[in-house]
């Protein structure tokens, strides 16, 4: 795992908000998968570290501000299109969580049989890692990885990604190692 | 002049939907090595430099030459992602070169635009 300079992270982090850009939305998916995706995003991350993440109503006023954007969207760091890059987030606390409206955003492959497909969930609990304040990984198999491949679902974090997260904001007292999945056991 | 054929541009309109075609015309680089002049090579520093392993060029751009620098970043790239540290374009190199990602640098530094885009009064 690795950090931003500077190693900045929320203080204090026991409790933040999301939400989701009114403008800057994608049609072909339903809000409500959107938000359901999302909260499973966030929950993988709060099941390790002692934060909370719950949906605020006010976007304005969100800790993190999450929306589906085309093209140069005013950030410095123009979208490509499909594939190329799919998503940035900005690191603590500025809470900035940008997705390339461009994609085929997935939240099923047995129903979208696109071949440029990009699972929604996958990418959703990588950029959560980067708004937590972790940077990219060198471990392929962590979720911090930097690319993804379409069609590819990796939603479950990795050793190196909890460890690496942990050192920010603790251990959940309800965490255990054991928890993650078996392969993850096996390389611990 | 010569008008373009109505098929030639709905070919073309079919290319500039295609997935991510700056990153794959890097495939054309497989298995360049040090010394090796190739146009479009600059391109691949511009992809280096955006993900954090080249710093800005001392002349005013990216040349086409696989130079020493640009062989240090791609040893490093290599060594990044967990892939065999070769030096050269190999073939899992330039598939994960091509391969789509996020946005954020490798190098883990990301300021918020607003503090790139100060002006002093």
């Amino acid at each position: 795992f690795a950090y931003f300079y500077g190693k900045p992270r929320w203080a204090p982090a026991k409790s933040l908000t999301y939400a989701f850009s009114p403008n800057h939305v994608i049609s072909y998916v339903s809000s409500s998968d959107i938000e359901a995706i999302f909260h499973r995003a966030f929950s993988r991350w709060s099941a390790v570290i002692p934060v909370n993440f719950t949906k605020a109503k006010d976007y304005s006023s969100a800790d993190i501000k999450i929306g589906f954007y085309k093209g140069d969207h005013g950030d410095g760091e123009p979208f490509d299109g499909v594939l190329g890059v799919l998503a940035h987030a900005f690191s603590p606390e500025n809470g900035r969580f940008h997705l390339d409206a461009a994609e085929t955003w997935a939240v099923d492959f047995e129903s979208d049989k696109s071949k440029v497909a990009v699972d929604l969930e996958s990418v959703a609990t990588h950029e959560i890692g980067h708004v937590l304040g972790l940077a990219h990984s060198s471990v392929k198999e962590a979720v911090m990885y930097p690319s993804l491949s379409p069609r590819t679902k990796k939603v479950d974090l990795k050793m190196d990604d909890v460890e690496g997260v942990q050192a920010l904001y603790g251990s959940n007292p309800n965490f255990k190692y054991s928890s993650l999945q078996s392969e993850n056991s096996y390389n611990h | 002049r010569i008008l373009p054929d109505p098929a030639v541009t709905v070919l073309t309109a079919t290319a500039n939907v295609s997935p991510n075609a700056a990153w794959h015309d890097f495939t054309k680089f497989l298995d360049a090595g040090k010394g090796s002049q190739l146009v479009g090579m600059s391109e691949l520093k511009k992809y280096f430099h955006r993900f954090g392993y080249l710093p800005v060029p001392d002349t005013t751009n990216f040349t086409d030459l696989f130079d020493k620098q640009f062989e240090s970043a791609l040893t490093l790239y290599q060594s990044k992602l967990s892939l065999p540290v070769t030096g050269k374009l190999d073939s899992d190199t330039i598939s994960a070169i091509t391969s789509p990602r996020c946005g954020v640098s490798d190098a883990g530094l990301r300021m918020p635009a607003a503090k790139l885009h100060t002006t002093r009064r």
